[in-house]
């Protein structure tokens, strides 16, 4: 706390269960834990080696993520509502911590329509706009995959036996793919349906 | 016998040979091959081959070259060294083996035996002296493994070449014997001035003979094990001997492979028939590398 | 990545059988 970092426990918007999240106040950015996990593996620490443990990775995440969770949610009762009222959930209380993103409110519109009511702003999801959205988000990725070499064709046991010179033989159409599975962790699987079709 | 090379890296294959002469360019010439260090747990193994022009063929047995196991170290060095003299008929290559490509090749995911590493560099080595513009016309090599598959698979793969193989190659022909003295000086040399990658405490210099059997060896072999490392890369692990001390006095270690075995030896129905609802797996960028959600710290 | 295991805690002498490497 004393550092403006916090773990706190959300909604994993793919599978709707807890997951961890690290906040950092002060950089105003939040993370998405990963835990590196291989049946066989041991440590070396500094001059010894330690047959437990894990290892946490701590990854930047876009909050919208979470957020369109419960956009989702509430775009069952079909009306526009303040964002406060949406992003509200009694069995992870802490949601409400992704209100305090500035940078959220900019980007909303990515998946909502907006009104503005006596300089009160209100939402309702977008479907259309979120599929732009993510198919966007899908292009950048696959992108990123190709500038990185990742291997998206043959099946791979392990990334750590992927010879060099494998990825050169991916098509475009794999990278697409891959990139919306890639995506499709953050979000419920109707969407990922729905964002495949489109 | 310049070893920098190996000196610099030995922990690959170190290829070594001398200025082929030119005789050897122009006339029908004799290669043989031989090796050197194949039976002991320590230093690396080498392959060797020596060539010379058929019309000096005498002359080359005029050296004395007889059967290099009959011959001491010090009479290897002598007789290597005339051989260097008389470059100007004789030619010689040779590889080395290191014990960490030895113990990799045969410890590795995909096999690789013993016999057919052996055979691969000794092709490999006939096959640099004709790029290198030798007229080799024939060949003659020791026996590794087989004799008769040996030889056919040596004659198939060089077919304008007479090729024999034949036990005893070193004592019936000079050319071998000759291939099999450079091979044990530069084995012996290699081993004499070996560089620990590792840096290791109370070295001892003196390990024997490097045979497994040898009981000085199997001492050494105790006392350099260290039991999450291992032995230094000087050791071939894939030797039984190295083995078994490994087995009794290092840590046990569990490779994923060793237990995967195991558990694949389920009923091949379980690979069909799904119980309940299986879950959504998660996308294969995360499966390959080891990384899930956390959800708890 | 060596995908094995060591199912123990004890001193190692990592730094001589390892050198780091960027």
């Amino acid at each position: 706390m004393k550092s403006g970092l916090m773990f706190v426990k959300l909604a994993n918007p793919c599978s709707g269960e807890g997951a961890i999240y690290l906040f950092n106040v002060c950089l105003q950015q939040l993370f998405e834990i990963k835990v590196f996990k291989e049946k066989h593996h041991s440590w070396f620490i500094n001059q010894s080696v330690q047959s437990e443990g894990q290892l946490h990775f701590a990854t930047p995440m876009d909050p919208l993520f979470l957020v369109l969770h419960y956009l989702k949610k509430a775009d069952k009762e079909g009306k526009f509502q303040p964002l406060d009222q949406v992003v509200v959930d009694d069995m992870f209380p802490n949601c409400t911590l992704l209100l305090k993103f500035p940078e959220l409110e900019k980007f909303l519109h990515h998946v909502t329509e907006e009104k503005e009511i006596d300089s009160k702003k209100y939402y309702k999801y977008s479907k259309e706009k979120t599929l732009k959205w993510l198919e966007k988000k899908v292009g950048q990725t696959a992108a990123a995959l190709k500038a990185s070499h990742v291997p998206v064709g043959a099946r791979v046991q392990s990334a750590a036996f992927v010879p060099g010179d494998q990825a050169s033989g991916d098509k475009e159409e794999d990278y697409i793919c891959y990139a919306h599975g890639l995506i499709s962790e953050y979000l419920p699987k109707e969407l990922s349906d729905d964002l495949a079709k489109y | 016998m310049d070893l920098r090379e190996l000196e610099r890296d030995n922990t690959g294959r170190c290829r070594l040979s001398s200025p082929v002469p030119a005789a050897c360019r122009q006339e029908p010439c004799v290669l043989g091959v031989d090796e050197a260090g194949r039976g002991p747990v320590l230093g690396p193994m080498v392959y060797a081959i020596c060539y010379c022009p058929l019309s000096r063929l005498a002359d080359l047995e005029a050296l004395k070259v007889a059967d290099s196991k009959t011959l001491s170290e010090s009479e290897r060095d002598r007789l290597f060294a005339k051989m260097e003299e008389d470059g100007d008929f004789v030619g010689w290559a040779l590889d080395v083996l290191s014990p960490n490509l030895i113990s990799t090749s045969m410890l590795g995911r995909v096999k690789y035996n013993l016999n057919s590493l052996s055979h691969d560099t000794a092709v490999g080595l006939v096959q640099y002296a004709l790029d290198q513009g030798v007229k080799v016309t024939q060949v003659f090599v020791d026996t590794v493994g087989l004799p008769e598959t040996y030889q056919e698979r040596l004659q198939r793969r060089f077919p304008d070449l007479e090729v024999t193989v034949k036990a005893k190659a070193d004592a019936l022909f000079p050319v071998v014997s000759a291939a099999s003295i450079c091979a044990k000086v530069a084995r012996d040399q290699a081993v004499k001035s070996w560089q620990f990658i590792e840096e290791l405490h109370d070295l001892d210099a003196d390990y024997g003979s490097g045979y497994p059997n040898d009981p000085k060896t199997k001492a050494w072999l105790r006392k350099h094990v260290e039991p999450v490392f291992g032995f230094p890369q000087f050791v071939r692990f894939s030797w039984r001997t190295a083995q078994s001390i490994l087995e009794k006095e290092a840590e046990a270690v569990t490779w994923e492979d060793s237990t995967a075995d195991q558990e694949g030896s389920g009923k091949i129905t379980s690979y069909f028939l799904s119980e309940g609802p299986r879950p959504r797996l998660p996308h294969r960028y995360f499966l390959e590398r080891g990384l899930e959600p956390a959800t708890a710290l | 990545l060596l995908p094995c295991a060591v199912p123990r805690n004890r001193p190692a002498p990592v730094s001589r059988f390892f050198t780091p490497a960027v």
